[in-house]
């Protein structure tokens, strides 16, 4: 993992964010990208659960959503609200072309998005965000043919 | 005799040999001790050893219950005590309580007065 | 990308979120 994650570092594929069909913005490729390649970490703030969840209800009052959070393990979560990388742009496919992954390099664990098939240009990236199942439903707008209707 | 919890704290605190002394690092969390107060008088005193610049505690008692993973006083099962301007806290709300607060070299009393239910 | 979140900060690598001791407070007179 760790050379191939800086490959990642060097070989920061060429993304872009533009207009989506999903849902308002999106990321998409700027250049092919092969099978199991990895796309981008999603980079923000690793925050204990229990700041993760008075933050989730305080974005929720403000309207923000709590759909930047992103659970590393039972110790730490990403917080990519207010400080982050491209990675927050990617939109929920319930049929993606990539997946996301927790990878362990020096000790410190990432979140690296990787391809699950080849990926042309202008594609957007997409991902199953995994969300845990709630009453308060999110509709899912990815269109695709098996979608599931919601993202939780 | 009563002792600091191995298990009934949060597990990234650091609980010292004697089980008399517990050290966190990153952002409040809570230790409770082996024995519980169910009815009656009870009291007992901690003598801050050591606060390094920037460290703050919350001392108090807390049910069973009351959340590990923050500080003493941040839900509706504790009640605590900050060494910072010395306010008490319970259910995470801050009002006053003493001027000024604690620290190093300090003995601090708890006492807890719980009636004696039928 | 920047321009719909005028408050956000870009970062390259997570960073470890420093709590204040406050943290967890509804108030703090």
């Amino acid at each position: 993992d760790l050379v191939k994650f800086n490959q990642l570092q060097f070989r920061k594929k060429q993304l872009k964010f533009a207009r989506s069909r999903i849902h308002d913005w999106g990321l998409f490729a700027l250049e092919p990208i092969a099978a199991d390649e990895m796309v981008i970490e999603y980079v923000g703030q690793m925050i204990r659960p229990v700041v993760a969840d008075l933050r989730e209800k305080k974005y929720n009052e403000m309207g923000i959503g709590s759909s930047y959070l992103f659970r590393v393990d039972f110790e730490t979560i990403i917080d990519a609200t207010k400080c982050g990388n491209l990675a927050r742009f990617i939109n929920h496919s319930c049929n993606p072309n990539c997946y996301a992954k927790v990878i362990t390099v020096e000790g410190q664990k990432k979140i690296v998005i990787y391809s699950k098939q080849p990926i042309d240009i202008d594609e957007e990236i997409t991902y199953d965000y995994k969300f845990p199942i709630e009453d308060e439903k999110i509709a899912c707008l990815c269109g695709a043919p098996q979608c599931r209707g919601y993202l939780n | 005799s009563v002792l600091v919890a191995m298990h009934d704290r949060a597990p990234q605190l650091k609980v010292c040999e004697d089980r008399l002394t517990v050290t966190g690092e990153r952002g409040y969390c809570m230790a409770r001790a082996t024995h519980g107060a169910h009815y009656g008088s009870w009291f007992y005193e901690i003598k801050i050893t050591d606060m390094p610049d920037g460290s703050h505690v919350r001392l108090g008692w807390s049910q069973e219950l009351g959340n590990l993973q923050g500080p003493c006083g941040y839900d509706k099962f504790s009640y605590a005590w900050r060494s910072r301007k010395g306010t008490r806290f319970h259910e995470s709300i801050g009002k006053h309580f003493t001027d000024g607060g604690y620290g190093q070299g300090d003995v601090i009393g708890m006492l807890i007065v719980l009636p004696k239910d039928d | 990308w920047s321009a719909f979140a005028p408050d956000f900060k870009e970062l390259d690598e997570n960073v470890e979120y420093e709590e204040r001791e406050s943290e967890f407070d509804v108030q703090d007179d």
